[in-house]
């Protein structure tokens, strides 16, 4: 599974 | 395209590796944190880091330790490249052509009448603004509007400005610290008026050195919201290098 950090350290499903 | 203009980080545990894409020169401090805590969650040790830099190259690192540090001393190279892009010295009313910045700073009181506000913005400042609301809920500075002055910007990018947090520039650095004085004026409620000499990097463009001035005021609140405004004039007088 990938996911994202965004740039307020947050994990976000790709 | 968005670790490529943002400076997210994707991360994926694979069966063979961990994968890292990241762009060393946008990440936020605190995208590296959550990147930190993310591999000391995993298992698995091999870690292979794509590394966006004028297109992308890979690097396999055999343990998580290893590619912590690796990370961490991308980033820092990055950042001591771009240190001293951004400068900003306070500036006096007097020597910065203050008629439409004075002007901006009366109008803008309890009595903002927008029309007038508008008219110093477009005459007297080139239309070279941005108007800003503070997004009570999650505490963002959102773009709500923008002057048609600014040059740089192609228009598929004034359009993602728009309606955007102001750090959502496409030169993600710029953006940050131009969001940090909306956020200096928002805690101190009093206007910021410097001197800017900021190399400031387009996508696609070489950099480029923008020399301005800047006034960053606080609008009178209506309905309980909480709106800023930034206008600049461009000036060739200013060199702070």
């Amino acid at each position: 599974e990938s996911l994202l950090i965004d740039d307020e350290g947050r994990l976000r499903k790709y | 395209p968005i670790l490529e203009t943002r400076g997210w980080i994707l991360v994926e545990n694979s069966a063979i590796a961990l994968k890292i894409d990241i762009n060393p020169a946008l990440v936020s401090e605190k995208a590296l944190c959550g990147l930190i805590y993310w591999l000391a969650d995993q298992e698995g040790e091999r870690v292979i880091i794509g590394v966006c830099d004028d297109g992308w190259s890979h690097e396999v690192l055999p343990s998580r330790r290893l590619a912590q540090r690796r990370i961490v001393e991308l980033v820092s190279a990055c950042r001591r490249n771009r240190d001293g892009r951004f400068l900003a010295s306070s500036a006096e009313l007097a020597a910065a052509r203050a008629a439409p910045f004075r002007a901006l700073i009366a109008e803008c009181g309890p009595t903002a009448d927008r029309g007038r506000i508008a008219d110093i913005l477009r005459n007297g400042l080139a239309d070279r603004y941005t108007a800003v609301r503070l997004d009570p809920g999650s505490g963002e500075l959102i773009v709500e509007g923008m002057g048609e002055g600014y040059r740089g910007y192609a228009a598929g990018q004034r359009a993602s400005i728009l309606n955007g947090r102001v750090e959502d520039q496409p030169d993600y650095d710029y953006g940050r610290w131009v969001g940090d004085g909306f956020r200096q004026v928002l805690k101190q409620g009093t206007p910021l008026l410097e001197d800017v000499d900021a190399i400031i990097n387009w996508p696609g463009a070489e950099p480029r050195r923008h020399l301005y001035t800047r006034l960053v005021l606080p609008i009178a609140r209506k309905k309980g919201e909480t709106w800023l405004l930034s206008a600049s004039l461009e000036r060739s007088d200013i060199d702070l290098r």
